[in-house]
């Protein structure tokens, strides 16, 4: 899967993949203070592509809310909640929307899903569908967070630790591999990266296309970048 | 000190009926009135605008609305307890903040109100400040855009100067030569009446279109006569202001280090207008001043170890080291100040220096430190217990993504000050115009002395430098409301010898100097003291010691209050007439702080950027296939 951080106040975006093994699980999200967390299981296509490289993507969401003892399950095939000892299930085939106290709930039929947690996070998994007898892609789901301000200074994980920002400078613009992507050295977190000028998509507006948004992609599974390396977010449960 | 104005915008259905501009400035301090009268010609309500530009060193302190004859005045209030009625006015669904950024100067006050079918609305704003001296001027600058014909249209402005003018200037960047003649000026020895005031057919942009040439800035540039050593004192009405800024007084020299952040967000045109502002800047300097240039990213150099004489080719060799300057590399500006201080402390220690000559650090940078010290306030003890008061520290921060409070904060720590420099064009201007100020100091450790049985509540009345073209100002409220006398001292430390002045202050007579002026406006200089109290205990709150903080915050808002300004602890609530589901609403005029204007700059780049992809203000934070 791909990871964008969005830098509206630079008015530019950091990019990374991490891959593993397909059926890990990777937590995204952990905040101790608000007790919310996401973890996400990556799965493989089905067989190896001719190109021999095996692409993983996020297949099943376990977020949790533990002060507002919520729980969802998302995966390509449905939507589970749990709440209060009661679990509702709701399909991608439908639209549907649950609104409950403290979390609203909105699936537009093969498409997504936005919950907004009150006074906490807003969020929206994107299902791409593809062809069911293709012979290689699976379905695979996308995870986009809105809002973050609401998180406390010490939330981590691979999308959590950019929610309070990050400092970083790139210099030494060059010529990189192919004409369009430059290369150019970034200063972030006491390392000096090679990184590369690229595009990622951002399937919001246009789930089947996506749309274009430029960004400095970091190779080697974020390496530098991410607190860590992407090894030390495997977890063993979605929950 | 501006003025920039709009008057009520228009549709079709509106007549712009009147919209003047009537600045009133007497001993430097400015008293502005905007006026905008229109009239509803539609057969049905509408909503009608007022949209006016003050500087962004302005206190409003006054605003009404006259609607069928009945005045809707505003009213100044704490902050916390207006902002339960905006808090209303937001969740009904109204806009209530009337006050925003706009330009590097300006601030924009707008507001709207609905109007009968064939009604007349007069607004009215009222903003005051304290011109400062820049260069050798004071400005006045009325920004105007009227968006249609306006039926009467008029800028004016009096200047009275009891110290008399040394010259008026009067000029505006939409002046055609059939416009010109109109700007009247009619300069004596103490007052000067500058009035513009075109007709409707002189407003067309061509006979018998509906468009307005009248489009742009307004300037007025003066100075005043400086006689004498002590500066001009004038008492009045229980209060009294020392203006000063003695002429023909010998600059000191300087010992300057430039410290320039080459981190790799420089790059492009900024490391290019740095290049060429430093060039420029380094032409200018003065063979008695040292200079020294240290360059940083997240590694320090130097270009020489020691501060170095300003000589023709010691000058070369330096412009050739700016030359090569490239960006590069992360931001340490905690190791690049620390190194500027010691060079400057070991050079002074070493007696390589000047005995009399003023040592400062000029900090050039933009952006966060994010290599070496991080924290911004331990960068900011760091800095002051190195410089231990001995050095003036001034910050140019260059762009939007800089801290602007931190470099504030740290230079009014450290004897010094601190400026935006904004991305565009004419940086590399921006940054010379900052440096040709600080450029000429004349005189250090200014004290000005008045004796305290006369004396009650002063200004600040200590300055760490005078600098040529610029001007001190106290003022102070007099122990008894009858005194027409007392003694002045004022004392600095200037080129080859201490600078020591005494002398008697005595009250003028207003009705001799101006015999013809029933009434200039009688307690200016009382609203002058309130306002320089105001912005001073406003910098102490920002960046004083932690105890006086508490203190110079209560005591500003209290003072912005009894003298009703919008100031950034005070909003003004204007509370609308109903609207026909019978609701009132209430408006809110802040006063934006740095940072406020600062954040909406950035949105505005944003926005106005072609490049910009981002579809919403919120950072999204994703992960998807590919």
């Amino acid at each position: 899967p791909h990871f964008i951080i969005e830098l509206p106040d630079k008015n530019d975006a950091l990019c990374f993949n991490i891959n593993d093994r397909p059926g890990t699980i990777f937590n995204l999200v952990r905040d101790p203070e608000s007790g919310i967390s996401v973890n996400g299981q990556i799965i493989g296509d089905k067989k190896t592509p001719p190109n021999g490289k095996i692409n993983t993507y996020f297949w099943r969401f376990g977020i949790v809310h533990q002060t507002l003892g919520v729980r969802l399950m998302v995966s390509t095939q449905d939507i589970s909640v749990f709440q209060g000892g009661k679990r509702v299930k709701l399909l991608w085939s439908d639209t549907a929307s649950l609104k409950r106290p403290n979390m609203d709930l909105l699936v537009q039929k093969d498409r997504s899903l936005t919950v907004t947690l009150k006074d906490s996070v807003k969020f929206v998994i994107l299902l791409h569908k593809v062809w069911q007898k293709h012979p290689y892609h699976r379905d695979y789901l996308g995870f986009y967070t809105l809002d973050t301000h609401l998180f406390s200074s010490s939330v981590h994980g691979l999308l959590g630790q950019f929610y309070n920002g990050i400092e970083y400078e790139v210099t030494d613009l060059r010529p990189g591999a192919t004409p369009e992507k430059p290369d150019a050295t970034m200063y972030v977190r006491g390392h000096e990266l090679n990184v590369t000028r690229g595009l990622q998509r951002d399937f919001r507006r246009d789930v089947k296309n996506g749309e274009d948004v430029p960004c400095w992609f970091i190779h080697s599974n974020g390496n530098g970048l991410i607190d860590g390396d992407a090894t030390d977010y495997i977890v063993s449960g979605l929950f | 000190p501006r003025r920039q104005t709009r008057g009520a915008t228009t549709s079709l259905q509106v007549e712009v009926q009147s919209v003047t501009m009537d600045c009133t400035v007497t001993s430097r301090f400015a008293h502005t009135v905007m006026t905008s009268k229109a009239l509803n010609k539609a057969n049905s309500s509408q909503e009608i605008f007022f949209e006016v530009e003050l500087p962004k060193t302005a206190f409003i302190s006054n605003f009404s609305m006259e609607i069928e004859g009945q005045v809707y005045v505003g009213e100044v209030k704490e902050k916390e307890k207006a902002k339960k009625q905006y808090e209303k006015a937001v969740s009904s669904g109204q806009t209530a903040g009337l006050v925003k950024a706009s330009g590097r100067t300006m601030e924009k006050f707008s507001v709207s109100v609905n109007i009968a079918s064939k009604s007349e609305v007069t607004f009215v704003l009222t903003y005051e400040e304290l011109l400062q001296r820049k260069k050798g001027q004071y400005e006045i600058l009325t920004r105007v855009k009227p968006k249609s014909l306006v039926q009467e249209f008029k800028i004016v402005t009096n200047i009275y100067e009891p110290q008399g003018l040394a010259f008026v200037d009067a000029t505006a960047t939409f002046l055609s030569n059939d416009l010109l003649p109109l700007v009247e000026k009619t300069v004596t020895d103490k007052k000067a009446h500058i009035s513009f005031s075109p007709t409707i057919e002189q407003q067309r942009t061509c006979p018998g279109c509906d468009g307005t040439v009248i489009d742009g800035d307004f300037f007025v540039r003066y100075d005043v006569n400086r006689a004498g050593t002590l500066g001009d004192i004038q008492i009045v009405n229980g209060y009294f202001v020392h203006f000063f800024a003695p002429p023909d007084l010998p600059r000191v020299p300087k010992n300057a280090v430039f410290v320039i952040d080459k981190s790799g967000s420089m790059f492009g045109r900024k490391i290019e207008q740095t290049r060429e502002a430093l060039l420029a800047i380094l032409k200018d300097l003065h063979k008695e001043d040292y200079f020294a240039l240290i360059e940083f990213d997240h590694q320090i150099s130097a270009w020489k170890e020691s501060l170095t004489r300003a000589t023709m080719d010691n000058l070369a060799e330096a412009m050739n080291y700016v030359k090569n300057i490239r960006d590069q590399g992360a931001t340490d500006i905690n190791a690049a100040l620390l190194r500027a201080v010691n060079m400057l402390a070991k050079d002074r220690q070493e007696n390589r220096l000047p005995e009399r000559s003023i040592d400062m650090i000029i900090l050039l940078t933009d952006g966060m430190p994010n290599s070496g010290e991080h924290n911004t306030m331990r960068i900011q003890e760091n800095v002051r217990a190195a410089t231990g008061g001995n050095m003036s520290l001034f910050c140019l921060g260059f762009g939007n993504d800089v801290d602007y409070s931190f470099l504030d904060v740290m230079s009014k720590q450290n004897k010094g000050l601190a400026r935006r420099i904004f991305e565009a064009a004419d940086a590399t201007l921006q940054l010379q115009g900052f440096y040709e100020e600080v450029a000429n100091p004349l005189l250090s450790e200014v004290d000005l002395h008045y004796p305290d049985n006369a004396v009650d509540v002063l200004t600040t009345n200590h300055f760490n430098q005078l600098f040529n073209g610029s001007e001190i100002v106290v003022a102070g409220r007099l122990r008894d409301d009858h005194m027409d006398n007392f003694m002045v001292e004022v004392m600095g430390q200037g080129f080859e010898e201490d600078f020591k002045v005494q002398g008697q202050a005595s009250a003028v007579d207003w009705g001799v100097l101006y015999p013809d002026e029933d009434y200039i406006f009688g307690d200016f200089t009382e609203r002058l003291w309130a306002y320089l109290t105001i912005q001073q205990l406003l910098d102490t709150s920002r960046s004083g010691e932690p105890n006086e903080k508490a203190n110079a915050t209560a005591k500003a808002l209290e003072m912005s209050l009894q003298y009703n300004f919008v100031t950034p602890l005070t909003s003004m609530v204007v509370t609308k007439p109903e609207t026909e589901d019978g609701t009132d609403s209430p408006l809110i005029a802040d006063k934006l702080t740095e940072e406020q204007r600062q954040q909406s700059e950035r949105v505005a780049h944003r926005y106005s950027s072609p490049s910009s992809y981002m579809p919403q203000l919120q950072p999204t934070y994703l992960v998807d296939g590919d």
